[in-house]
């Protein structure tokens, strides 16, 4: 199993429709300081399922929509897809393509879709539990945050090893 | 539970020692139970010793002595449960260019069972890339995909050190 | 005692706003009280506002404007009360080439009246010292100084990258 | 003023005796990863007085001896001079230039000297005071510590700002 692509309007900074084409081996996300490189990974955390406003580096979860610049107003919405190859059955759903997507309004409401299907933001979660994806400190390390797990007390290291029991 | 644990433990204490040797190119680690009586509620001590020098203390251990070791332990990670993506973001900005060299090898050999998205400024590890996306701002505010190649992006972000 | 802190603070507001906008080549920077009744107790906000952008809380800046942030603030700082000399320990990790520049510069600038000691792997910074001294562990796990020339330096670690 | 120099043997991973030079500009340190370029930095703050242990990356004083490595045996003690051009008078020493030298034993047994005088340690803390040398974030900023002015809370930030008043 393997990303396919991530779509994203309005999230972050990226105010304009973008789509990130994924290979099966490395991608490479390069660019300035400040040009968006972190978000495309806030991105991929927040459409899997994250709660937390603090993971995303905001105080709010309103901070994900984008919220102006100088030259753009802010916008009502933001919305990311991520769509997976799922050939292999690795997540329990009769599809050979998965697509995830989570849209949020300035209102705080949110809605949540698996290919084009309504859901709750629970079946997406449950959808990836024991996957191990998009957990912190095993599929994902933050910027900045490869040094946690070192750190950290020696009894808040278990998530990782408990993730693989 | 416990016993799973007792067994993912030991699984994940065997592939970091041979990750730790390798990436360091030398030297030993361990992980140890603080409390191996009580397996639901135990920590896990981390023993690294860089090729050369005694174990001590990991707050002894430098930056990029530190970041290989955290990096060594989620490559064992990986062997025992592979996940089918990892995201690391500029997890690679302590490293000297031997360790670079050491850990884009370790990620090409990765690669075949787990996807990669890496965000660097490392050049080293974007010639280790498949394929390379550039981010850029042209409009204040606003990100933008662009492709680039690596010829390009030197190019350019020499230009723009010297052009100022 | 309130009234020293009053003017230090002004002064240094009005020179983080200069140097902010200086080392990201625009934008804007602000230092705010956060109880300007209790001058004894108050904290200190601090307002970024990269160039093109709109201002917004800290966090959400990148790693990169961050640590340029607070590298203004510490030059602010030494604007008002200079310091003899400056250790500066890798500072320079999370910059772009284009940041990084602009760093440099204003380090040659402030060198006039302040001695830095800078650790860095980054290869712009070592172009702009006046010594460079390099450290290794001929010897495991014993430090030794030698001295060294950039095109050496660099010529080493092309050579250790491309020999593994 | 400026540092002229700074001489070590035994600390950390400085077994052998060890003397850099600085010159008034910049001086830059280099080297691949674990050599030691840190460990210099915490010499100068060790010389200047700093007496915790975990500002040293150590769990108690005695981790700044060397403690030995594969070729070597641990020794029984270490000592850190800073040499400073002082004709300014910046420091109030009637010298033109002033030597800190800070020994310790496996003991716990320390001896400071300036100009090679016996001193205690107070008398090198109180020379440093209100002069802004050696202090985190203002004089000195640690490897990966660039970031904690920022994230601090606003009121830990009064530290520099009570520096300068
Ligand atoms: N809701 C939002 N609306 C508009 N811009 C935002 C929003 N949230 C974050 N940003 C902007 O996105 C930028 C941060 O982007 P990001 O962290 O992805 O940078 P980066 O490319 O990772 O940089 P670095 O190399 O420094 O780590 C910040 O300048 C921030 O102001
Ligand atoms: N008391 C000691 N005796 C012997 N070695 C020590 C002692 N204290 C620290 N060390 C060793 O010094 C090394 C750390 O050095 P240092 O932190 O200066 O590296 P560095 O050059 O800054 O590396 P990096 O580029 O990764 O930051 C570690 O490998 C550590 O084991
Ligand atoms: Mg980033
Ligand atoms: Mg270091």
């Amino acid at each position: 199993m393997h990303l396919k692509r991530l779509e994203m309007i309005g999230f972050k900074s990226f105010a304009d429709r973008t789509e990130l084409g994924f290979v099966p081996g490395i991608t490479a996300v390069v660019g300035p300081n400040g040009s968006g490189k972190s978000n495309v990974t806030d991105g991929i955390r927040w459409v899997l399922g994250e709660q937390s406003a603090k993971s995303l580096r905001g105080s709010k979860m309103e901070d994900v929509i984008f919220n102006g610049s100088e030259s753009r107003k802010p916008v009502g919405y933001c919305e990311v897809s991520l769509t997976l190859d799922n050939t292999d059955q690795h997540l329990k759903l009769d599809y050979s393509e998965v697509r995830i997507t989570r849209r949020v309004y300035r209102s705080g409401e949110g809605q949540y879709f698996i290919n084009n299907q309504p859901c709750r933001l629970k079946d997406i979660t449950e959808l990836f539990m024991d996957t191990g994806i998009g957990k912190e400190a095993y599929s994902m390390i933050g910027q900045g945050r490869i040094d946690d797990i070192l750190s950290g007390k020696s009894e808040d290291r278990r998530a990782i090893f408990e993730e693989v029991a | 539970m416990a016993r799973r644990f007792a067994e993912g433990f030991e699984a994940i204490r065997h592939e970091f020692s041979d990750v730790f040797t390798e990436m360091f190119g030398g030297g030993e680690a361990d992980l140890r139970l603080t409390d191996p009586d009580n397996l639901l509620e135990t920590g896990i001590e981390i023993i690294a010793q860089p090729p050369g020098k005694k174990p001590q203390h990991l707050n002894l251990l430098s930056g990029g002595e530190r970041a290989l070791t955290a990096i060594a332990l989620l490559f064992a990670v990986l062997r025992i449960k592979p996940v089918p993506f990892c995201v690391l973001d500029e997890v690679d900005a302590a490293l000297d260019e031997a360790n670079l060299t050491r850990l884009t090898r370790f990620l090409r050999e990765f690669s075949k069972k787990t996807q990669f998205i890496i965000i660097t400024h490392r050049k080293q590890t974007m010639e280790g890339a498949d394929v390379m996306y550039g981010i850029t701002m042209e409009e204040s505010g606003v990100s933008k995909l662009v492709s680039v190649k690596l010829e390009d992006y030197e190019q350019k972000t020499a230009s723009v050190a010297a052009g100022e």
